[in-house]
């Protein structure tokens, strides 16, 4: 899978959804000349 | 925008180059999340992520159980400082968008580092 979600029971017991790819390209936004 | 619940954190994330082998889990990773995860969710991810990864290589069977995955844990670095090469341990409460205020400060993917949590 791709997509992950974790709660943490030290953290309030928030949930929340990781979402991996191979590469940057397409997945991060590019920020150009920021 | 910063400080907004809902806002996403891009992460680059690699093996320790000091304190994992090189024909460990040494791929990059490009992770996206939300601003209030915490230290401690990427490094339950992590083990999760690295057990699947391990089951699969092993074609299912006999896998990791998630009672393992949950014992494995991972300590989480972050390389910052004017220098470089300072390798800093982040405290497993703080959440992703504190850490790039307070460490990061740059408009770049938060790049962060993990190993094994070393057993006392």
């Amino acid at each position: 899978p791709s997509e992950i979600t974790v709660t943490d029971i030290t953290s309030n017991s928030i949930t929340v959804t990781f979402r991996e790819a191979r590469c940057a390209e397409g997945f991060f936004r590019d920020r150009g000349d920021e | 925008g910063v400080g907004e619940a809902g806002s996403e954190i891009e992460l680059v994330f690699r093996a320790h180059p000091l304190l994992v082998e090189k024909d460990g889990y040494s791929q990059t990773r490009f992770v996206k999340t939300t601003a209030n995860a915490t230290v401690d969710h990427l490094s339950k991810y992590l083990a999760l992520r690295i057990a699947l990864e391990e089951q699969a290589q092993r074609g299912g069977a006999d896998g990791v159980t998630l009672g393992e995955v949950s014992e494995k844990q991972y300590t989480i670095y972050i390389c910052a400082g004017a220098a470089g090469g300072q390798y800093t341990t982040l405290n497993g409460s703080l959440t992703l968008e504190l850490v790039n205020e307070k460490y990061w400060k740059v408009s770049k993917p938060l790049e962060l580092y993990y190993a094994p949590t070393k057993e006392q």
